[in-house]
C-alpha cells in the first residue's frame, strides 16, 4: 500500500483545487517559511479522521477552512481525497485503488467517503487500524513534535508499544 | 494481551538497541520496564550511553541528541510493526551534517517497505529523495501553489524554491 | 513607575512595527495592551498580519514564521534598550534561505551597539560572522576541545567541523 | 562593553582548562551535535548568577561539574571567569578590564568573585542591573527558547518590558 495522490481544495492555505503526484519512496517537500508545508501534513492527518482541533494547530473544526487572505475571498467549505495503491490487498476494500475523502461546510456538516461512497468515520478508522497509519499512529510526525517521544512520560511510551502490539 | 505486550517489548528493546548503534555510530541504547511485575501497567524508560560519555539522564542530551534519539526510537517502532506510509515534518532540523546522513542511511534501510514523505529545508536530505514537491505561494496571496522542484539548481544553493 | 511603563511600550510598539516590517518584508506587526486603563496589572498581546494573509491568531503561524516574528519582539526589546552582549542558541534553525537574510541584515544593523554571540548550523549565518569559534571533542571521551574553524571549506559544505 | 574572553575548567564537557577569544561582533559558535557549544552558553549564564538548575538542564546545582566519561575520571569542581572589556566604563567598577568568576565544588561550597576578590551574588547581580544582561534578560535566548516569546502569556511578555523600562 503507498500514497499515490492528494487532492485538496479549501482546506487551510490550499484555496485552489490542488492535486498533488507522490510517486517514489523517498519524496521532499521543499518551500519557503509559511507556504504550507505543514498544512498538507494536516491535511492528510484531517482526512485520516484527526477530531482533535489542536493537533491541526486550529481551535474550532471550522478554522481548517481557507479564511480568506488579502486578495482572496474565504470558501465555503473544504475537501481532502487521498488516494491510495491498494494493489497489495493491505486496505480491507477490493479495489486495486482506494480513494478516501473527508468534507466540512460552515455550517459545520462533515461527510466521509471511502471510493467515493459515504461512511461513518468509524468504517475509516477501521480501513486503516492495521496499517500503523491509525489514530495513536506514530507514523506522522509533526514539526517540532520528534522531540515528544522522550519528553513524553514511561506511561505515554507505552501506548505507542500497545499500537504497535 | 499480556504475553503479546512482552513479545513486542522484547521486539522492540531489540530493535531500539540496533537502530540506537546505527544512528550514533557507537554507544547503547536500551529500554527498561519501570515494572516488570505488571505489564498491564507498566510503563517504558529510555536510558542511553553516548559514544564517548557516560550513562547520562535524557535531560542532559543536547538538542542534536535527542532529536537522534528520538528517532532511533520511531525508527525500532517502525522495525516492529512497518507502516507503509510515514510522514516527518522536519525531524532534520536540529541535526548536523554528519548525522543527517546517518539518518538518511538508516531511511534507505526502511525504504523498500515503507514509503517516507519528508518536509525539510536541509538540502543533504533534499539531495537524497527520489521526489520532489515545492510548496510555495507564487501570487503572494496567501494560497499555496505546487511548484516543480529544480534539483541541479538546489544543489548548488542550500535552500528550497 | 507606571508613567516609566507607558512610555518604554510606546517605544517597543514603534520598535516592534518597525523590527517586523524589515524581517518580513511586508505586513504588519502590532503590540497590544489587554487592559489599557490599568498599566500596574496589563499584560502584552501580539497581534500579527503576514504579507498576503490576513490578520491571524498566533496559533496558526508556521513554524519559521513564529521564529521570526519572536525574533522581531527580541530584536524591538534590544532597540529599546540596548544590551552590550546578545547570546543566540540556533535561533536561526526553523528559516529558510531568504528569512536568514534578512535576519543577518538586522543583525548588522545593531551589530555597532551590540556584540552577538550566535550558536548556528546555518552556514548563511556562518558566512556573516567576523569570528569564528569551534566547538568539538577532538578525543571523542566527551570533553569539549576549542579547535580553529576553517571558514573557506565551509562556504562549500554546509556544515561545521 | 563588551565580552572578550571566556575562561572554564571542570563546567559541564569543559573538563579542560578552556580559554576562548570572542573578539570580533558577531561571533558565530559551530560544532557538531552534542560537542558543547549550549553548554558555553549555559557557562556564561551560570557565572553571571543564574540560580535555577532546570535552566542549566540540570537536576542539581552539582551536575554543572564534569561527571566523567568514558575515558576520564569526574572532577572535584569547576570554575567559569568572563573576562569583560570596561574601557566605557559600563561597569561601575574602576578598571579597563572587569573579570567575574564562579566556582562551585561536589561539597556544594560556591563562591563568586570580582576582579578576583571574593564578592556576595548580590554584589554581581547589581554590576549588571543595568546592562541587559540581568537575571530576568532577554540577551540570552536558549536553544529552543525563542518560541517563548510567543508562546508566553501576556503578562509575562509584560515582565520583559519592566526590565527594558
Ligand atoms: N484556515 C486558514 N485559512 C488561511 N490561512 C491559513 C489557515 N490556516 C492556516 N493558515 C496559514 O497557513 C500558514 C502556515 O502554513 P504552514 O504551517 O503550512 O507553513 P510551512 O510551509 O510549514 O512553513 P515553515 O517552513 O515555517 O514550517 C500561516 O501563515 C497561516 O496563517
Ligand atoms: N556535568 C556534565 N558532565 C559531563 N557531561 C555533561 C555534563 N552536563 C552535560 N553533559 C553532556 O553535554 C552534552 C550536551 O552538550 P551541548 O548541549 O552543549 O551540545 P551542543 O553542542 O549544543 O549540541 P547540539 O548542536 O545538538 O545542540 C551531552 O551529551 C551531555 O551528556
Ligand atoms: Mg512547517
Ligand atoms: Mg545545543
Amino acid at each position: 500500500m503507498r500514497l499515490k495522490r492528494v487532492r485538496i481544495f479549501g482546506f487551510k492555505t490550499f484555496a485552489d483545487r490542488t492535486d498533488i503526484d507522490l510517486s517514489g519512496n523517498l519524496i521532499a517537500i521543499v518551500g519557503p517559511n509559511g507556504s504550507g508545508k505543514s498544512n498538507l501534513v494536516d491535511a492528510i492527518l484531517w482526512c485520516l479522521g484527526e477530531a482533535n482541533a489542536r493537533q491541526l494547530r486550529a481551535q474550532t473544526s471550522q478554522d481548517v477552512i481557507f479564511s480568506g487572505s488579502s486578495k482572496r475571498r474565504p470558501v465555503g467549505f473544504c475537501e481532502v481525497t487521498l488516494l491510495f495503491d491498494n494493489e497489495d490487498g493491505a486496505l480491507p476494500v477490493a479495489t486495486p485503488e482506494v480513494a478516501v475523502t473527508r468534507r466540512l461546510d460552515r455550517a459545520g456538516q462533515s461527510e466521509y467517503l471511502i471510493n467515493r461512497r459515504p461512511c461513518r468515520l468509524k468504517d475509516l478508522l477501521d480501513l486503516f487500524a492495521d496499517s500503523g497509519l491509525g489514530r495513536a499512529g506514530y507514523a506522522i510526525v509533526g514539526q517540532k513534535e520528534i522531540d515528544q517521544a522522550l519528553a513524553a512520560s514511561p506511561e505515554e511510551r507505552r501506548a505507542w508499544i500497545d499500537e504497535a502490539a | 494481551t499480556q504475553d503479546r505486550f512482552a513479545a513486542t517489548f522484547e521486539r522492540l528493546e531489540a530493535a531500539f538497541a540496533e537502530t540506537f548503534l546505527k544512528l550514533f555510530s557507537g554507544g547503547e541504547g536500551c529500554l527498561r520496564l519501570t515494572a516488570p511485575g505488571n505489564l498491564l501497567e507498566t510503563g517504558v524508560d529510555i536510558e542511553v550511553t553516548l559514544p564517548g560519555k557516560k550513562r547520562q539522564r535524557l535531560e542532559l542530551l543536547s538538542g542534536g541528541e535527542r532529536a537522534l534519539c528520538a528517532a532511533a526510537f520511531l525508527f525500532a517502532l517502525l522495525k516492529v510493526k512497518p507502516s507503509p506510509i510515514v510522514v516527518l515534518d522536519e525531524i532534520d532540523a536540529p541535526l548536523d551534517g554528519r548525522n543527517v546522513e546517518r539518518f538518511i542511511d538508516l531511511l534507505r534501510e526502511l525504504q523498500d517497505s515503507t514509503q517516507f514523505i519528508l518536509i525539510t529545508h536541509n538540502h543533504v536530505t533534499i539531495l537524497a529523495a527520489d521526489n520532489w514537491i515545492g510548496v510555495t505561494m507564487q501570487g503572494h496571496d496567501g494560497v499555496s501553489t505546487i511548484v516543480p522542484v529544480n534539483v541541479a539548481a538546489l544543489a548548488e544553493a542550500s535552500d528550497a524554491p
